[in-house]
């Protein structure tokens, strides 16, 4: 059995956790928060057997995307008469970060 | 070491938490979500050496219990004059879903 | 590649974040709760290579500061005239708690 841990953007969160549970795969979400951004974000938990490992990462892929997130730098104010809006800095956030970990054992109550 | 991973359902996690710690196990607590009924429930991390693991999975089976929950299907509605009441669907939520990892290596400052 | 776990105090999640960031290493937060305290706690999960586990560790010892709480014991009234305030019981808690799991796949979408 795998652990498939998947951070994503929350704006795609729903959308996967629909695709997964239409493939009948169980998974468990996890609000999160970007280190970086400090934005929430989203992981999900889905153990599977092994060889339903691929099926939820082509899930992962397609339902991921990629996104540029605009970021105003903090401009340390020196003299007030000199009008500077400094360029946005551009982020690219991927669409999932998959993280695949072992469980030698796997118990249902 | 071991990571023990337990799914369980809200109204079983306080009585879950109290018996680990008053066994002299350590826990952390994560509010989760269902992926498939979209409600909350409880994923309780407790690392522990490898000899506690059965130890923890007792208490895990002992306090944690299925349930069934009724879902009433959305109908879309055709005809007005069609009166249609659905049988709810029964869906059993299991008391617990455990995932065992390993911890080859594990710190405390 | 590894995912490093690490439980630590509220107070030391903001500056542990931010120093593992300006050292180019990638982090997701999760808010927690304290299975014994029952007090709101932090978990870092850390994606790394292996030949940064280290680093990451040094900095998770650096920023995460061991705190004692003061517990005051629930005292069962018994005559109101016995005027008895119990000792405060003292609790150590740790700076951080560290799990370090194996990542035998890793994936960016
Ligand atoms: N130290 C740093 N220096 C410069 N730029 C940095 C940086 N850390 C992150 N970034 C950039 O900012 C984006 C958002 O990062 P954030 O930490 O908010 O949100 C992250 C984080 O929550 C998670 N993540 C990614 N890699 C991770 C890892 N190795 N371990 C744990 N979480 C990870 O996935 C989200 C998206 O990551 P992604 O790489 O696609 O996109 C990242 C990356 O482009
Ligand atoms: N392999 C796994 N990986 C990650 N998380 C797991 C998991 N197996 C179980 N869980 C977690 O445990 C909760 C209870 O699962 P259980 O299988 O007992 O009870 C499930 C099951 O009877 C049913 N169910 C779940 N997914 C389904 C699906 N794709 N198709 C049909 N029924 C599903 O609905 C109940 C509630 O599911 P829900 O997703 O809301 O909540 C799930 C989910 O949060
Ligand atoms: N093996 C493990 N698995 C999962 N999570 C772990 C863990 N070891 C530590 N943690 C997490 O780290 C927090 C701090 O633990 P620490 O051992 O430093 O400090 C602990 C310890 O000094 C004491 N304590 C914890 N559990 C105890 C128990 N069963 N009996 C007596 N004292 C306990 O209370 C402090 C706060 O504990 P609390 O549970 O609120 O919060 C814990 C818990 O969230």
């Amino acid at each position: 059995m795998k652990l498939v841990i998947s951070i994503v953007q929350r704006e795609d969160a729903d959308t996967l956790l629909k695709s997964l549970t239409d493939a009948g795969h169980k998974a468990t979400l996890v609000s999160t928060t970007g280190g970086f951004l400090r934005e929430g974000n989203a992981t999900l938990f889905v153990g599977a057997e092994n060889d339903r490992v691929e099926e939820i990462l082509d899930l992962v892929r397609e339902n991921c995307h990629k996104r540029t997130r605009y970021l105003s730098p903090i401009v340390p104010v020196t003299e007030p008469s000199e009008f500077y809006i400094p360029e946005p800095v551009e982020i690219e956030v991927g669409g999932a970060t998959v993280f695949v970990v072992d469980v030698p054992r796997h118990e249902r109550f």
